[in-house]
């Protein structure tokens, strides 16, 4: 081998310029091709794929969702009180915090990094402008504009499909009413108290809202944080929290969807003239017809789709609140990647908002369809929404689902005049956590 | 971590900010 390495004469010749210049054609119209081919599921909805340079598709074979919870894990550790007050103050030096508008100022009193990045503001701190739409965080703004042919525009150029990032309803799904629980799931119900159905777990109290006899919580199955209180209130469907009395959704999957709305014959509560009250302030016809309360992206003549994204640096106060008054009447929770959301990534990452994990809060203003979706990312892939206790995200341990399938839950029976969440502008809605 | 809004307004609504722009919580967005 040695002798035949050393010995062997190499001779370089030139390759024909035609052939060099054929090859690179082949090249450029293979990459044209992928990149405007569409691929679609058996109901002719977008599939979304991992498009972009190799550094992208490095990134996308990294366990980023496990890193996601082991960051978690981490910043959630107890900090000794000691060192608190120095770490909080080199985090804030590096990414920017202003420290005087917390509350409260004393760092010793976050346990964790967790803590301090879900720190809150002083009261008065965020003044609320005199506007149909105000900025719902703290945050630089990416991009912005109209909605053209169901496409948002993620940067110049590329866009990615309006129903890929807040769900469609797929053949098989009935709408939630009339709708009975599926018999091998009721079989499961009964014998656990706890329902794990097609990978998500449910409270039987949550999902049910009656009275179920306790029993042993089943291995591998979650424990309710609260349980459902007897009042005058409780009504099929509709979880009240013990603690702020907030009204959490029914979970349903995407084609086992479960009724939380209210039966007509159930006396409405003392809440309804306060929601009158409300629904007057919005501008919005309460006890609105059942067609005219779903959200709907078909847009009323007049008036156009706009889309505004926002982007949340780590040292930006990271809860959000309502950009408007709004009823949110459902959410829907895709389950995804967890990229980085930074502009770097935004640039390069076709489709990057449809393949991270995001909730989708949808329902109406005073204009017609309102939607607010807040993504997660790596080092924020969870998200929390006050008002719904059920909703758990960058959960481990399961496979998660296919790009573009989601987890829905209806909040009808928050309120029995609007159907839906009804949020007041600039109220604090939710926010993200680290991990 | 991104937060995406998606809303029907009138055509004649605006947006009050620019590409790039730092803003916060409460800050005017848009307007009709």
């Amino acid at each position: 081998l040695l002798s035949t390495w050393r010995e062997t004469p190499t001779q370089w010749y030139p390759l024909p310029v035609a052939l060099g210049a054929l090859l690179l054609i082949v090249i450029q119209y293979r990459r044209r091709v992928l990149e405007k081919e569409v691929h679609v599921d058996e109901g002719g909805h977008e599939v979304v794929r991992l498009k972009g340079p190799w550094t992208v598709h490095v990134l996308g074979a990294l366990p980023l969702r496990n890193l996601s919870r082991l960051w978690g894990y981490l910043n959630s550790l107890e900090l000794p009180i000691w060192l608190r007050p120095a770490g909080f103050r080199l985090y804030a030096w590096i990414f920017g915090c202003n420290l005087s508008e917390m509350d409260p100022e004393d760092l010793t009193q976050y346990a964790s990094l967790g803590d301090f990045f879900y720190r809150k503001l002083k009261n008065g701190a965020r003044p609320v402008a005199d506007s149909i739409l105000v900025s719902p965080a703290d945050g630089k703004i990416l991009h912005f504009g109209t909605i053209r042919n169901g496409r948002v525009e993620q940067i110049k150029g590329s866009t990615y499909s309006l129903d890929a990032l807040l769900g469609v309803e797929r053949p098989g799904s009935s709408q939630p009413t009339d709708v009975e629980f599926p018999k091998r799931d009721m079989d499961e119900v009964n014998d656990r108290h706890f329902a794990d159905i097609n990978g998500i777990e449910y409270s039987l109290h949550q999902l049910l809202g009656t009275h179920a006899p306790p029993s042993p919580t089943a291995s591998g199955t979650t424990t309710p944080t609260h349980e459902t209180p007897s009042t005058p209130n409780s009504q099929p469907g509709v979880h009240r929290d013990m603690e702020d009395n907030v009204p959490t959704p029914v979970a349903r999957k995407h084609g086992e969807q479960i009724d939380a709305s209210v039966p007509s014959d159930v006396s409405l509560p003392e809440q309804v003239s306060h929601d009158a009250e409300v629904a007057a302030e919005m501008g919005m016809r309460p006890f609105l017809d059942r067609a005219q309360r779903r959200p709907s992206m078909s847009v009323k003549p007049g008036n156009a789709l706009y889309f505004v994204v926002i982007y949340l640096a780590p040292g930006d106060y990271h809860r959000f609140h309502s950009p408007a008054a709004w009823v949110v009447e459902k959410r829907r929770h895709f389950v995804g990647d967890l990229f980085s959301v930074s502009p770097w990534m935004v640039r390069r990452l076709e489709n990057l908002f449809v393949l991270n994990e995001r909730v989708a809060l949808l329902g109406r203003w005073r204009y017609g369809f309102f939607g607010m979706v807040p993504v997660g990312a790596t080092n924020v892939g969870s998200i929390k929404i006050n008002f719904d206790q059920a909703l758990r995200t960058n959960v481990g341990s399961r496979k998660p689902p296919p790009t573009g399938t989601f987890t829905e839950a209806v909040y009808a029976a928050a309120s029995p005049v609007l159907r839906g969440q009804p949020l007041t502008k600039a109220q604090e809605i939710g926010g993200f956590c680290l991990g | 971590s991104t937060i995406v809004l998606v809303f029907e307004a009138p055509k004649d609504f605006e947006f009050a900010v620019n590409t790039g722009q730092k803003i916060k919580v409460g800050e005017a967005l848009g307007d009709v």
